[in-house]
């Protein structure tokens, strides 16, 4: 079972995971007991300087966004990143004056966690706010699927499908990218199935207003019967698309 | 954009703790 939901954030942080598991390994089994550990002030200044910059773009992409959510959530993981390098400095400070310090392993280890930790939020609020950038245009064709209903005459029709295509085409490549960024596999199915089911209902369902306009023209029996398809269709691919929205705020702890 | 300066710059983190993890391994 992964960690980390998307392959993006999988490639960036599950390397220092590793290494912190290893390191608490070696902590706890007291591999490292009498051991000196070497002097970090050099790599501990270079994650300082990596955190003061991950903060600066942070703040910037948290000023320039338009998505509030992502406003109020993003800063939190700054102070955690923020909090955890001091922690850092007062380890390298303490491992220069006693390189055996057990406390100042303890700081290391909750430092470097805690910049993981930090850096993981960060990039699941980044994350969320994405998602929900594909969620917009999903609803957007939901809404659009609606206007069906109101389709009468087959020049409106043509205006309908010219109108829907675009969108559909935006939210399938939206669809396919997301599902190849995710870890879980089950989610990236349930994607490309329900994504399938969508663009195989496109055709069925113009195909279903059409027969409902031409029968409403034609003033003979069966308008009732075209309308309950139609509907049938939209229900259909409404579910579908709703199915989508839900897979999409999936990460891998919702099982 | 300035998402995928974010991610460079987390990247970038990641990479400067994974070297202060390795440093700190005890020399045995």
């Amino acid at each position: 079972m992964p960690v980390f939901h998307t392959k993006t954030i999988e490639s960036i942080l599950e390397p220092v995971a590793q290494q912190i598991s290893h390191l608490v390994i070696m902590h706890e089994e007291g591999e490292v007991d009498g051991k000196a550990i070497p002097d970090l002030t050099v790599p501990v200044a270079a994650v300082q300087a990596a955190v003061s910059n991950l903060v600066r773009v942070g703040k910037e992409t948290v000023q320039t966004t338009e998505d509030q959510l992502m406003k109020r959530d993003m800063p939190p993981a700054f102070i955690k990143v923020e909090n955890s390098s001091s922690k850092l400095v007062q380890a390298s400070q303490m491992l220069k004056a006693d390189p055996y310090s057990v406390p100042a392993r303890d700081y290391l280890i909750d430092g470097s966690r805690g910049i993981l930790s930090g850096t993981s939020d960060l990039l699941l609020t980044f994350d969320e706010a994405e998602v929900r950038k594909i969620i917009r245009v999903c609803k957007g064709i939901l809404e659009y699927l609606t206007v069906a209903e109101v389709v009468e005459t087959m020049e409106d029709l043509i205006t309908y499908t010219k109108n829907l295509g675009p969108g559909m085409t935006k939210m399938s490549k939206m669809i396919e990218e997301r599902q190849q960024e995710l870890t879980h596999q089950e989610h990236r199915q349930m994607l490309v199935n329900s994504m399938n089911t969508v663009k195989e209902l496109l055709p069925v369902l113009i195909s279903a207003i059409k027969i409902f306009v031409t029968t409403k023209s034609s003033r003979g029996g069966g308008t009732e019967e075209a309308e309950r398809n139609r509907r049938f269709t939209f229900e259909k691919m409404s579910a579908e698309i709703n199915e989508i929205i839900r897979v999409l705020q999936l990460t891998t702890w919702d099982e | 954009g300035s998402g995928q300066q974010l991610l460079g710059a987390a990247k970038n983190l990641a990479c400067a703790v994974s070297d202060m993890l390795k440093t700190a391994q005890p020399a045995s």
